[in-house]
């Protein structure tokens, strides 16, 4: 229904212009709706501001800012509904060490209320891990995995 | 609910059987350029009712089944179980799908045998409907910056 | 031939003119997410004459002069120049573009004005005329492998 | 012409095995024409065979792996007609610590007869550098670029 639909978008820009300040300390964001007459129909668009530029649309951004946008836009949702899972696979490759810090921020703050399955090659990503999991192919073409416990530091096959 | 175990037997890289126990709060994967930790991400989809053969990374339906190596044959079937545990009473619930390289499947809750369909719906109920809500595939991070207007909407009204 | 200087004025967000002194060998460029290090790619590719706006990652021509931050405002023009190195005797060749908000554009090779098509035939006998030859953008390293196959093909012609 | 052609075919694909063969030791790759009867307008395909694997076209491989591969082909022409410069965006973020390494070896080989402009966000990378430089945004929205003079360790204006 319309009212359902305005409300969600409210409570959407309100998150995402939270997140966004905290990946982009100074800058802000919003949701915007294309056509706000006709709400059963209207297009959604993000736009934002970083800090000491001008407002623009994601599509501007360079491939670190999109990436970090992009996620701001996605916890700002769960905010309003978790998912119970949430599975991202090597989303911090364009990523700065700055930007890697921010990531690992925000995916503290929503793993009481989702459960993450992060794939990284980034060995910092890995620090915010409660298990860590290995891959490999001890015979080609043939995966095995194993667990990491890294307090005892050696891995024991899963 | 949260994931508790995957269970991989005859998909993709997995030949011989294998399973990951997850914990509830953040699980990383890591591991060697074409190890299989994309293919564990293709397995969950898998078993959570997708269709889509090119969202698996395949061109036909038989990509995802064990297509042998320098030593092994190519396996007869894949088979993946998704084990959760439901939030209230930690009651588990188990949904397994299997599938023949003559294109049978079989879909089970519980060792029950279902529909496809049985097995979304009761997906669904656990919050696990449209999938770009909760999996950002390899290389596609900024997509939601490139995503058109309508579809921007229909991701926002998975928040309602 | 070798790219010795590449010099920005008013081109994306380098509103100061700005060069870069290369070396023959390995260049590498490095700095935070969105301080401008695809830009002055972007810079690069406008300067040898690329025209798809979509290439230089705009919408509309504009979109590569410098549009003002909180307290300055947006340039009227860009420029860039590359300056080449030719192999026989060290002699060097400029490559000048200059483009205005009106849409205005200025092309010269060593000083002198020229169109931009005598730049482009200048380039492509240097051995810089197909783009995908030699140029990888950002999150498409892996484009040769999805690439179709006459594509392939005439990407292939390039080094006959 | 159909004799030209079907000489640049074989040479790319010579050095397209000799490559590959570099970067996945115990593998092979080949360019093949899907219709070799039709010499002018054929199309053409890549096929790679990983090390303990079968045989299979590029689509199939890992995001690590597709990197490579597509490197491995580019490479291969260059083999026969290097291009004055090349210009890489990074190219190493799918890859991981074994194949940066790889790709470092590759970038060396090719270095004296190609100039290459390589950006990139892992410190391994930057240890194949002839020239370093950093840009940075001093002023919100506006960049500067200066030089890292490694053996100093301090950085001047470009
Ligand atoms: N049906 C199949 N049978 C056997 N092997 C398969 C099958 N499908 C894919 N593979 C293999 O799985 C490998 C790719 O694995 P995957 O994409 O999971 O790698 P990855 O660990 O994610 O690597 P990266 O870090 O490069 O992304 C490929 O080398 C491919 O050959
Ligand atoms: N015409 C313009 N005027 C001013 N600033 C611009 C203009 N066009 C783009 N920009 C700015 O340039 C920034 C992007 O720069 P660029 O893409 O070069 O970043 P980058 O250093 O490559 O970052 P990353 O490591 O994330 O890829 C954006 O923040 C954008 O606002
Ligand atoms: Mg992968
Ligand atoms: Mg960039």
């Amino acid at each position: 229904s319309k009212k359902r639909f305005s409300e969600t978008v409210e409570a959407v820009n309100q998150g995402f212009r939270e997140v966004f300040a905290i990946l982009f300390p100074g800058g802000s964001a919003e949701v915007t709706l294309l056509d706000p007459e006709d709400l059963l129909n209207t297009g959604v668009e993000l736009n934002v501001r970083l800090p000491g530029k001008r407002l623009q649309n994601l599509q501007l951004l360079s491939g670190g800012e999109k990436a970090l946008a992009s996620l701001a836009f996605l916890f700002a949702m769960f905010r309003l509904k978790p998912a119970p899972i949430c599975v991202l696979d090597e989303i911090d490759a364009p990523l700065d060490e700055i930007n890697v810090e921010s990531l690992k921020k925000l995916l503290k703050t929503y793993e009481l209320s989702t459960q993450f399955i992060l794939i990284t090659h980034h060995p910092k990503t890995m620090e915010v891990a409660d298990a860590v999991f290995g891959i490999t192919m001890k015979e080609p073409g043939v995966s095995t995995i194993f667990s990491i416990d890294r307090s005892a530091g050696e891995a024991s096959p899963a | 609910a949260y994931l508790k175990k995957i269970d991989l037997f005859g998909f993709k890289s997995f030949p011989d059987r294998q399973e990951m126990i997850l914990k509830r709060g953040i699980n990383v994967i890591i591991g060697p350029n074409g190890s299989g930790k994309s293919n564990v991400l293709d397995a969950l989809l898998w078993g959570l009712g997708e269709t889509r053969i090119s969202t698996l990374r395949g061109t036909n339906t038989q990509d995802i089944i064990f297509n042998g190596n320098h030593r092994r044959k190519p396996m007869a079937s894949a088979e993946v179980s998704l084990v959760f545990t439901l939030s209230q009473d930690d009651e588990e619930k188990v949904f397994l799908r299997k599938s023949f390289r003559d294109g049978e499947s079989v879909f089970r809750i519980n060792s029950q045998k279902v529909r496809l369909k049985d097995l979304t719906d009761d997906l669904y109920s656990l919050g696990l409907g449209d999938r770009r809500y909760f999996f950002i595939e390899q290389g596609m991070v900024g997509s939601l910056a490139t995503m058109g207007p309508l579809e921007k909407r229909s991701l926002l009204e998975e928040a309602a």
